[in-house]
Order: structure tokens, then sequence, then C-alpha cells
């Protein structure tokens, strides 16, 4: 069986957003070592994979491995109605048909239990292969979030050009142009770690998308590399991380 | 225009 327990209810609301918007169900699979997830979104453009190791729970076992088949919305919905300071135990049966989520208020005072019914869901794992990044830039997370932000009103599409002068951020539509420059910063805010320089453009409305886990981390890792998917990663505490890959535009 | 990611990444 599987018992999981997150000290805050919080972390666990922020993961399901980040998930929510670009997924509507996925397998949550759950082994020894903890808890993966992941899939694409409904076009196909983009995949998620979400990480979650033993270190980082208060409480965590799993004698045999079991996947859990989700539907985020109601897991949303069934998260919302916990207040985040709440711990929040999983539990789940080997062969589960459902989800037992167990909320306790900070003083034991309130617990409230959920079971929410499970999907079976035929779902394919891809094989992400180890990849030599050209271009790895870590910034803050909020930094990233307000220029997807801000890129997406002028274009659908976003260029990234990274060199060692650092990265630019271009979008050219009919309203006009936005240009974004960061450079390698003394403060160590903005590192840009580049082997050769890197120019590709990218469906601005999933980066948008991705920035929901913005909640989840202070930094943010974007990795670039020729002929390959963006990677986008934020880190989650001692758990792991949540990881969005999204393949380049290619010319027509 | 838009390359499936599963050009990149094969099933397992």
């Amino acid at each position: 069986m599987l018992e999981a327990r997150f000290g805050e209810t919080l972390l666990l609301k922020k993961i399901v957003d980040a998930l929510k918007e670009i997924i509507s169900q996925s397998t949550l699979d759950c082994t020894e070592t903890g808890m993966q997830l992941q899939s694409m979104d409904n076009s196909h453009v983009s995949l998620v994979a979400l990480s979650l190791q033993t270190e980082g729970f208060e409480k965590y076992r799993c004698d045999r491995n079991v996947s859990l088949g989700l539907d985020l919305k109601s897991l949303a919905k069934v998260v919302k109605s916990a207040s985040g300071d709440d711990a929040v135990t999983l539990t789940a049966a080997d062969k589960a048909d459902k989800l037992l989520l167990s909320f306790e208020s900070d003083n034991k005072s309130r617990t409230a239990d959920y079971e929410l019914k499970l999907l079976n869901l035929d779902q394919d794992h891809l094989g992400i292969p180890e990849t030599n990044y050209a271009c790895i830039v870590q910034m803050p997370s909020s930094e990233f979030a307000r220029i997807c932000r801000d890129m997406s009103m002028f274009s659908e599409s976003v260029v990234i050009s990274c060199t060692k002068q650092g990265i630019k951020f271009s979008a050219n539509g009919d309203m006009g142009s936005a240009n974004i420059k960061l450079s390698d910063t003394s403060k160590g805010d903005i590192t840009i770690d580049v082997d050769e320089p890197i120019t590709q453009s990218f469906a601005g409305r999933y980066l948008n998308t991705f920035t929901r886990a913005t909640p989840l981390s202070d930094r943010v890792k974007i990795c670039l590399a020729p002929d390959v998917p963006l990677l986008v990663e934020y880190p989650i505490e001692d758990y792991g991380y949540i990881r969005y890959y999204l393949a380049p535009k290619v010319d027509e | 225009m838009q390359q499936s990611i599963t050009s990149y990444f094969k099933q397992k």
C-alpha cells in the first residue's frame, strides 16, 4: 500500500496548479523511491515530468508499485477544500480504485477525509534521452513569468537567443515587437552557461502555461540545445522537480 | 510549424 504525507497541503496545491492547465488526466506512478508523473499535453507538443523523492515527505511508504490514474480538476477541487497549512496524507491500496486524502489541521482539531475515484488510464511513457545542453540559464522564476507574459502580448511565437553575452527573448507581431535581454549578473541571480550560441523559436502560449509552476520555486532553469525540446525546470524543495519540455518551432 | 514532442522522445 501507499502512504505519503506532505507537511503542508499548500505544496500539493502548488503542484496541482502547475499541472492542471497543461494536462487534464495523468497517472501518478508510486514506487519505494517516490512518485513520478509524465504526461503530454493534448496536442502532444509539450511534456511535463514531475518527480517527488521520498526525502521531501514527512512520511513515505510504498510496499508495492502503484499507479494512480488522476483527474487533475477533481484533485484540484479536493485540495482546494483544505487549508494550506494542513498536513495531508495520501493513501491507496495496492490495486486501488480510489485515493484517500486525509487533511489534518495544525493542532489536529480538524480532520477531513476525501475519497477520490481513480481512473483507468492507458498512458504511454516516453523515453527522455540524456542531453548535453548547449545553453543553461538560471534566473528568478518571477522574472521568467514576467517575460513570458509580456512576450505573449506581441506574438504567438517567442524567439529565445542565447550567447555568452546573455539571453534574449523576442516577439514580433502585428502590434510591433518586443525584445528583452538579460545578462549574467555579479549578484548571481541570473547565471548563463553557454557552450555554443543558440536561437530557437517556441510557442509562447506553452511557455506561459509552464509559469504556473512559479509559486513552487524562486528559481527556474532553462536549457536549450539544437534540435531538441526546450527544458524548463522548477526545483521543488527537498522533493525533486517539475520539468516541462517544449518542442521548438521549425521553419515551414 | 510546430513539431510533436513524440518526434524527439520515443515511446518506451
